[in-house]
C-alpha cells in the first residue's frame, strides 16, 4: 500500500 | 537481499529446527525453557500478522509460515507430548514472563513507526524477541543443564544475530535512507542479552565437562 512501510526482513 | 541477512536467516531457522529435532529425536526437553519458546511463538505471531496483507515474496511468506509452525510445534511437544512434557523443568522454569509481555507491548504503545494495530504489534514483537532469551539464561543458571541445549542450537542462535547487525550495516551502507532505528536498538540489545547466555551456557558447558573427569 503507497505511503506504508513494508516490512521486508523476518 | 543480501548474503548477510540470507545467512541470517538461515542460521535463524537451523536453530529452531535443531531444536526442534533435537527435542523429537531425543523424547527429552530437559534444561530448554517452556517460557522462552512461548515467547517466541508469541513474537513470531505478532510479527507476521501482514502475512494477510502484504505479499512481499514467496520466500517471505514461506519463511513466516515455518517460523510460526515451528516454534509452536516446539511449544506443542513442551505442552502435550505425553513423553517430553514429563522431562520438562517446571519447578526451576520460573521467570514471570507476563512482565516482559507487559513490558513490551507498553514501549510498543510508546515508540512504534506508525499508530496502527499492525505497527504497534509489530514494534512488540521486536522488542519481546530482544527479552525472550531472559526465561532460558535463568533457567540455564538454576540448572547447569547443557544435555539438551545442544551447542549447535546456541551456536546457530548467535550467528543469527551477528548477520543481521552485519545485515544492516551493509544496507546502511549501500540503501539510501536505510534506518531501522526500532529494529536495529532492539537488535543490539537482544545481542548483548545473549552475549551473557552464551557466556553462561559457556561456564555450564566448562563446568559439566569438568566433572566427567574419570573416577
Amino acid at each position: 500500500p503507497l505511503g506504508q512501510r513494508i516490512h521486508d526482513e523476518l | 537481499m543480501n548474503v548477510f541477512r540470507l545467512a541470517g536467516d538461515m542460521t535463524h531457522l537451523l536453530s529452531i529446527l535443531l531444536l526442534l529435532l533435537k527435542i523429537y529425536a531425543t523424547k527429552s526437553c530437559s534444561g530448554v525453557s517452556r517460557k522462552t519458546q512461548e515467547l517466541y511463538a508469541i513474537v513470531f505471531i505478532f510479527r507476521y500478522l501482514d502475512l494477510f496483507t502484504d505479499f512481499i515474496s514467496v520466500y517471505n511468506t514461506f519463511m513466516k509460515v515455518v517460523f510460526i509452525a515451528s516454534s509452536l510445534a516446539i511449544v506443542w511437544c513442551m505442552r502435550f507430548h505425553p513423553v517430553v512434557r514429563r522431562s520438562y523443568d517446571r519447578e526451576l522454569d520460573t521467570f514471570r514472563y507476563f512482565f516482559l509481555v507487559g513490558a513490551s507491548f507498553a514501549l510498543a504503545l510508546i515508540w512504534h513507526e506508525k499508530f496502527s494495530v499492525q505497527e504497534v504489534f509489530w514494534a512488540f514483537s521486536i522488542y519481546l524477541e530482544a527479552v525472550a532469551i531472559l526465561p532460558q539464561l535463568v533457567l540455564l543458571q538454576r540448572s547447569g543443564n547443557v544435555d539438551n541445549l545442544t551447542g549447535q542450537y546456541v551456536f546457530f542462535l548467535g550467528a543469527y544475530r551477528a548477520f543481521y547487525i552485519l545485515n544492516w550495516i551493509y544496507r546502511y551502507l549501500t540503501e539510501p535512507r536505510f534506518t531501522r532505528w526500532i529494529a536495529g536498538t532492539s537488535g543490539v540489545v537482544q545481542t548483548a542479552l545473549y552475549a551473557d547466555f552464551f557466556y553462561y551456557y559457556f561456564i555450564s558447558w566448562k563446568n559439566n565437562s569438568k566433572l566427567k573427569l574419570p573416577a
